[in-house]
């Protein structure tokens, strides 16, 4: 279960800010093979991707030629989804 | 649409309305304590109307009866689903009723027949479906910045593992979605966020180390019984803001309210059920006062919950009058005295946040143990000054406190950590948690007390870590602080204006009307006014006619009211601007009662435990050398005169050298954990070897703190038996061996002397007694002859042949 790892399980989620719009978002979601799922919630230039052709669920962080995302001069901020384990009170 | 005083009658339609034993007293029995006054706000006109408000759980089932009415899509989300429609996910366990439950406390419609009542009943309800599948850093973002202009109030019931050793909190994202949420949310007056506090009391957790109820901007919710007891589950914690009711012991009542399936239950548990209700109390003084930000209401919260009738054994009042618990914040929230406020109420002054960074010198944390005693912590002054050289940083007045820090250890549920102000109020920051094994230590983590709220952020804090080991553990790694900083919240001016500041029944007189014996008729004086009085005006020149104060007012023995712009001696801020009585042997003061004093008159002493002021200092005390406190003795003294120089010891305890060991039977000593037998010599000892003994056995005599069989040179046998025992005597300076005491026992002499009839006397090297050429008709022979002996050089030199007879 993920609590017995150290960091959690990682999914194929990110979350990235960047800089320049939606557009800008958009065009680089597809250079490097992502979903765009859009704004995160109100958090201006927070964007939600998802890679299909990423690993589900591991306990290492991804890689690949997809990660050379965090390269873009956009891309100011970016965090692979890890899940967590919450509980209900 | 609303007219005031129609729910005179109090009466719902709604089945379980009777039974809401927490929302109204139906019954009069003295018992009754309906202490959330939640009628009382709805008798005042307040019910909610127009206010937003969403539960981000596992969904909310819009179209349950009681409520579909008040539902709002526009405060609803399914980021599990990512969709907009909230409905819960069925199933066989009905795991998923949580956010269903909680959004019928806060605004389940009145007199419809169904189920209850909320507290805001004619609020509009939302419900957010984020924890029915994986919760990341950007699902909680999400959730937490869904349309921040439209909701006013977001309500969590959930955090971390209540496992006692999770150490967790809000990512990266959640903390900008908080961050960005305060700052611009509801038309930059702030989103609010209330949060229910950890249910991990039985696993011994601690709510600091969930850093959701840590965060400045969460309102951190607790709970409480029907009896005012603490709750099985709870969790303590200094980052709680305040409690509503929940359930409490399997007798306890519980809370009633909307389930899954269109139903309605009344076994609704925990911290869960608390937090929507806060939800519901805030949202009715929102509607009394739409302005107030997310800070004004925390203000309001804290001036207004009420330890009333709640149990806890850490109750304290902190220097600016509040009383405060670890347990339960502030107290009870007060919907009625909630509401009365925010409609008069004046927004507080600007955020200023000063970080002020303690020296990076690294600290050992040595564990406790039985020898040295809990005073082993590791004590971090700082002298705060609230960053007086950085106008827009500048904190005078405090909210919120937090201690960042990052610390090493082998064993992080063995550490406790507190916090003392320099008012004197002291948090506790951390707790052992008895489940926590991890090595990771604390990395920069943040916890968050506001039991000093409204104190003065200037002055010395005192940081506390103690490390007491629950298992045997290798010592040679101990903890280490790394580093601390601390970070105040709070206003350079003071918060409350006039309008906020006195209730009414505290107002200083405001016209003469109310008191006729009054000369300056306050609207016939024109003249200026006292420099202690504010900008509110007065009824006369005097500081005792001011209507309001600038900074401080006492109360003189006529009860006049008199500005000042301190607290006199023999008095304490008590909050705000009330300077209230010390106690009577009391100098300074954080309150007024006999424990609560900070210096003591002359002639008296102030005990560093109980903060009394005393005349003398009572067994177990002793006075410090500046004669001012009475300071604790170690442990193992009855009495001392120093901390570790006892003169008289607990029972089972025996001195010796000034220090109370454990007392072992005849021939053993005491090693630290059990007695040992003393070395074979020893009658009795005080540690290992022939060098431990304090007494020797029959066959031994006791030489210079050892035990011999025969007095070595340089002793003799002393035949006075001292208490019972044979002592070798060292010799007189004298002489280099003895048969007994002073000078004319010696039996040798050192070099350079002559023993002379058990007398050793200066001499040099008597040549004549061993160089047969002097010794033989030699140089003495003559010197005999001639009668030269007499000569004190000669004699000496000689001192053979001087002797012989003839």
């Amino acid at each position: 279960p993920p609590s017995s790892c150290r960091t959690g399980l990682y999914t194929n989620h990110w979350a990235l800010r960047i800089a320049g719009g939606p557009r800008e978002a958009q065009r680089i979601a597809s250079k490097y093979g992502y979903v765009n799922l859009g704004q995160i919630g109100a958090l201006k230039d927070y964007y939600h991707f998802y890679h299909s052709k990423t690993i589900k669920r591991s306990v290492l962080s991804s890689r690949g030629t997809h990660s050379f995302i965090s390269m873009e001069p956009k891309v100011e901020w970016i965090e692979q989804q890890v899940v967590r384990i919450r509980t209900k009170r | 649409d609303y007219k005031p005083g129609s729910i005179q009658s109090m009466y719902f339609n709604d089945p379980k309305w009777q039974s809401m034993w927490y929302m109204h007293c139906s019954d009069n029995t003295n018992l009754c304590q309906s202490d959330m006054n939640i009628v009382g706000a709805w008798r005042r006109g307040y019910t909610g109307k127009n206010i937003v408000i969403t539960i981000l759980d596992d969904g909310i089932e819009r179209n349950h009866p009681d409520l579909m009415q008040n539902y709002d899509p526009d405060a609803s989300f399914d980021v599990n689903g990512n969709d907009i429609d909230p409905m819960p996910r069925y199933d066989a366990s009905n795991e998923n009723k949580h956010g269903t439950r909680c959004a019928g406390e806060v605004a389940a419609t009145a007199n419809n027949t169904h189920c209850i009542v909320g507290i805001a009943f004619n609020a509009r309800i939302g419900g957010v479906r984020m924890l029915d599948g994986d919760v990341t850093d950007m699902v909680e973002a999400k959730s937490l910045s869904l349309n921040p202009q439209h909701i006013h109030i977001y309500s969590a019931s959930w955090g971390p593992d209540d496992d006692g050793k999770t150490v967790d909190g809000p990512a990266s994202l959640t903390r900008q979605a908080f961050e960005n949420g305060v700052r611009t949310g509801r038309n930059n007056l702030g989103s609010i966020y209330v949060w229910a506090s950890g249910n991990g009391g039985r696993s011994k957790d601690h709510c600091s180390c969930d850093g959701y109820t840590n965060s400045i901007y969460t309102i951190s919710i607790s709970s409480t019984a029907e009896s005012g007891r603490k709750p099985w589950y709870l969790e303590e914690c200094a980052s709680t803001l305040a409690t509503t009711y929940s359930s409490g012991e399997s007798y306890d009542r519980k809370i009633i309210t909307t389930d899954l399936r269109q139903r309605c239950t009344d076994s609704h548990t925990g911290t869960s059920a608390s937090a929507p209700m806060a939800a519901g109390i805030i949202a009715l003084a929102l509607e009394a006062n739409r302005l107030l930000t997310w800070r004004d209401i925390q203000h309001i919260i804290v001036r207004t919950s009420r330890a009333g009738h709640l149990i806890a054994n850490d109750w304290k009042t902190n220097a600016a009058g509040y009383k405060v618990s670890h347990l339960y914040g502030f107290g009870l929230m007060d919907a009625e005295a909630m509401v009365m406020e925010a409609e008069k109420w004046t927004t507080v002054p600007p955020q200023h946040v000063c970080v002020e960074n303690t020296d990076r010198q690294i600290k050992t944390i040595r564990p406790d143990n039985i020898r040295n005693g809990p005073d082993n912590g590791v004590r971090s002054i700082y002298e705060a000054t609230g960053c007086t050289d950085n106008p827009n940083h500048h904190v005078v007045y405090l909210e919120h406190v937090v201690v960042r820090i990052t610390i090493t250890h082998p064993r992080r549920g063995d550490l406790a950590i507190y916090l003392t102000s320099p008012s004197g109020t002291r948090s506790q920051l951390l707790a052992n948690r008895l489940f926590d094994h991890s090595m990771e230590g604390f990395k920069n983590w943040e916890f968050m007390t506001t039991h000093c709220w409204g104190e003065k952020a200037a002055g010395d804090w005192i940081l506390e870590i103690y490390d007491t080991p629950s298992q045997l553990r290798n010592v040679k790694t101990p903890g280490k602080l790394k580093e601390w900083s601390l970070v105040l919240y709070g206003t350079s001016i003071q918060p409350y204006s006039p309008r906020n500041d006195f209730p009414k029944a505290e107002r200083v007189r405001l016209s003469p009307i109310e008191d006729p014996t009054e000369d300056y008729g306050a609207d016939d004086y024109a003249g200026p006014c006292n420099a202690e009085c504010s900008k509110v005006g007065c009824g006369g020149p005097g500081p005792d006619h001011c209507n309001d104060c600038l900074h401080y007012y006492y109360k003189s023995k006529n009860n006049t009211r008199i500005c000042v712009p301190n607290c006199p001696p023999g008095h304490y801020s008590a909050d705000k601007k009330r300077c209230k009585k010390c106690s009577p042997n009391c100098e300074t003061c954080f309150g007024s009662h006999s424990d609560q004093c900070n210096t003591c008159k002359p002639g008296y002493y102030i005990n560093e435990e109980s903060r009394s002021c005393i005349t003398s200092c009572p067994d177990g005390y002793y006075l410090d050398n500046n004669k001012i406190v009475c300071r604790k003795c170690s442990e193992n003294c009855k009495t001392c005169t120093e901390f570790q120089t006892c003169t008289e010891c607990r029972h089972g305890l025996s001195l010796q050298n000034s220090r109370c060991v454990i007392r072992c039977e005849e021939g053993k000593y005491y090693n630290g954990r059990d007695c040992e037998p003393c070395h074979h010599s020893c009658a009795s000892c005080a540690g290992p070897g022939a060098d431990g003994c304090l007494n020797c056995t029959e066959e031994y005599l006791m030489e210079n703190g050892r035990c011999v069989l025969a007095c070595n040179n340089g002793y003799y046998f002393d035949q006075s038996l001292e208490n019972g025992y044979k002592t070798c005597k060292r010799c007189d300076a004298s002489c280099l061996g003895c048969s007994g005491p002073g000078e004319k026992n010696c039996t040798s002499c050192p070099s350079g002397y002559l023993l002379d009839t058990g007398l050793c006397v200066v001499g040099l090297v008597c040549k004549d007694a061993t160089e047969e050429s002097w010794a033989e008709g030699g140089f003495c022979m003559l010197v005999k002859k001639n009668n030269l002996c007499q000569r004190k050089v000669l004699q000496q030199l000689c001192c053979r042949t001087c002797t012989l007879k003839g």
